[in-house]
């Protein structure tokens, strides 16, 4: 662990005296290969490892516990600082019906979460979702969030893969108020952020509805790619938040770090299995242990 | 000369970049430049081209030799059972559907196995390909035993003298014990049944995955006893690096990439091509 290799670097420094550079400077080596090693992007790591520094230096070594842990401490404070320190909910605001979108890239986990939301907002009983299958292109997509909002009892638009994720995403905002539904939530099909088209597509159903949060769904195992990734869907979308799934694998999650780090939006939820139960609020301070192994 | 090491400094963070940035990894990064540096110095070169050069040639050298092709016309035994395997969303059925559709313009004879039993719409969405590809789908009800489809799919394809089963696993994370002894029992149906099968038992990994990729594939590899891999998703902006580490620690063939959505976005693994994608 880190706390194992940062003990061993400071193991001559005993309960007296100040951190100093120099062994500063191997401590911050042993910090950035463990957050490369946790897929945490290149440059993000660069920028986060100086803040550290500049925070480490000239700590006074405490008696109650090893510089090393004291190390631990400052940057697991400074991860949890930059993984945002609330929890976030959905953006619900206007005038309901409130529509939401999710995208991101193939396989990470969209509509299975859809469902998942859909299936948070039922239980918490102030929300009735309205499921929309708008990825007509992947075999069975429309199939499998049909079969999924039966499995939680809630209304699904019936589309069809001749019809166009645009018109569809229209139509069943009327539908949903037809159905007594007030947040109507949107699958799309997974895309390249380099996929010109597709993101044009993504930015007329955005135009078409005005949804009221747009989150970006991000598998916990990518790699350096989230940044490019992130950074593409939210310069076309203003994204509201990101959903990170797959947290019940073991996979670091560095991609975490580095998607707020660039973009500046708050993780809102985790997956953290294929059942629709296994879905939760994001815990920064969570995130952060896990991160740093 | 203190100007030549500053050169030095810039380009070798450069290169550390662009290695990294690719998910090759740390250790994976400096045993490279490490290694070019070496070379390098014992010729007296040091120009930032020799350099990169020599990472290449290093990378190609590394992949070269696992290269590796599926048995198709030089089949040693029919049905030839292949099973792909991996964690969730990485490309599995979407790969069988393309491999089906490929052997099935050259003639062969495939059975697909709907052998994901579990996850929403798994079957429908073989199935779909199953069209696509003009080949038949062994299925049973949704929740039923894997192996039972796997049993039944190969009975079948025994039965009508196929040459391939290509047999599509739930998604399921390594960590997941009882996944994983799902998995290996599957496999037990199958030598049951076939003794020998499954003759290929391929993970599929996700591109734009990072160093848990490892993971996968010594999870796996403990587990079944892997014969190769495919990676899907190069057609992203991610370049895979991480399968560089994976070819030093395991002796297993590439077979595939999967670069896109659609039937004919399948491609054998070059090692240079993969090479040259990166830089
Ligand atoms: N273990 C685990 N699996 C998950 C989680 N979320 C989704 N999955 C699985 O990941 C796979 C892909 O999920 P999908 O919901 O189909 O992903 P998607 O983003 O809609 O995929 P595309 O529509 O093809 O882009 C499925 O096997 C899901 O069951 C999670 O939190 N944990
Ligand atoms: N861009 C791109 N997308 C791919 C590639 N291979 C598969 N996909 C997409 O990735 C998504 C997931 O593919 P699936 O075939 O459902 O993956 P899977 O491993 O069977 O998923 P589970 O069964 O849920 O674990 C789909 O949207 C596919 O179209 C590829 O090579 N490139
Ligand atoms: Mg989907
Ligand atoms: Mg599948």
């Amino acid at each position: 662990t880190l706390t194992e290799r940062l003990n061993t670097v400071f193991k001559k420094l005993k309960g007296q005296g100040k951190i100093t550079e120099e062994n500063v400077r191997e401590a911050m080596r042993q910090i950035r290969l463990s957050l490369l090693e946790a897929d945490v992007h290149y440059k993000v790591v660069k920028s986060f490892v100086a803040t550290v520094q500049e925070k480490a230096i000239g700590v006074e070594v405490l008696s109650s516990i090893t510089p090393g842990q004291q190390i631990v401490k400052i940057v697991h404070d400074e991860l949890v600082e930059l993984l945002g320190t609330r929890h976030t909910q959905l953006r619900l605001t206007g005038v309901p019906p409130y529509p939401v979108l999710l995208v991101g890239l193939q396989g990470s986990g969209k509509t299975t979460t859809i469902a998942k939301l859909a299936h948070m907002l039922k239980q918490g009983g102030k929300h009735r979702p309205y499921l929309v299958p708008a990825d007509v292109q992947r075999p069975a997509a429309i199939d499998q969030l049909t079969a999924l909002a039966k499995q939680i009892h809630a209304p699904c638009y019936p589309s069809k893969t001749s019809d166009n994720p645009v018109r569809i995403a229209e139509k069943a905002i009327q539908e949903a108020t037809r159905a007594g539904c007030d947040v109507v939530l949107i699958d799309t099909a997974g895309r390249l952020q380099v996929d010109e088209p597709l993101m044009a597509e993504l930015q007329k159903i955005k135009e078409a509805v005005n949804p009221s949060d747009i989150l970006l769904v991000v598998d916990a195992m990518t790699g350096q790619e989230a940044v490019k990734v992130a950074e593409a869907f939210n310069e076309r979308l203003d994204l509201g938040g990101v959903i990170l799934t797959k947290l019940d694998g073991d996979a670091r999650g560095g991609a975490a770090l580095s998607i707020k780090a660039v973009i500046d939006r708050p993780i809102k939820f985790v997956g953290i299995g294929e059942k629709i139960e296994d879905f939760e609020p994001f815990h920064p301070d969570r995130m952060a242990s896990r991160i740093l192994g | 000369f203190a100007g030549k090491k500053e050169i030095d400094e810039e380009l070798l963070e450069e290169l550390e970049e662009i290695l990294i940035t690719s998910d090759i990894g740390f250790e994976t990064t400096q045993e490279l430049i490490e290694t070019a540096r070496k070379q390098l110095r014992r010729k007296d070169i040091n120009n930032p081209e020799s350099l990169k050069q020599s990472i290449k040639n290093q990378m190609v050298s590394l992949l070269k030799p696992r290269e590796g092709r599926l048995p198709i016309d030089d089949l040693p035994i029919a049905p030839y059972v292949i099973f792909f395997a991996g964690v969730n969303g990485v490309g599995k059925t979407t790969t069988i559907g393309k491999l089906a559709k490929n052997l099935k313009a050259r003639d062969k004879k495939v059975i697909l196995a709907a052998a994901d039993t579990f996850r929403a719409a798994a079957t429908p969405q073989l199935a779909l390909w199953g069209e696509k590809a003009g080949v038949d789908v062994i299925a049973h009800q949704d929740g039923s035993d894997p192996s039972a489809v796997v049993y039944d799919a190969i009975q079948s394809a025994q039965h009508r003298l196929a040459d391939f089963v290509l047999v599509d696993t739930a998604g399921r994370l390594h960590t997941k014990k009882n996944l994983m002894e799902e998995l290996k029992k599957m496999c037990r149906v199958a030598d049951k049944v076939m003794p020998g099968a499954p003759h290929e038992k391929l993970l599929v990994l996700d591109a734009t995955n990072g160093q848990n990729a490892l993971m996968q594939a010594k999870q796996f590899h403990e587990a079944i006893g892997l014969t190769g891999l495919i990676l899907t998703k190069l057609d992203s902006t991610a370049k895979g690096g991480v399968i560089l580490q994976i070819a030093h620690e395991f002796d297993l063939p590439i077979y595939l990439i999967g670069v896109g959505e659609g039937a004919e976005d399948l491609q054998n693994f070059d090692a240079e091509a993969f090479v040259q994608a990166m830089f």
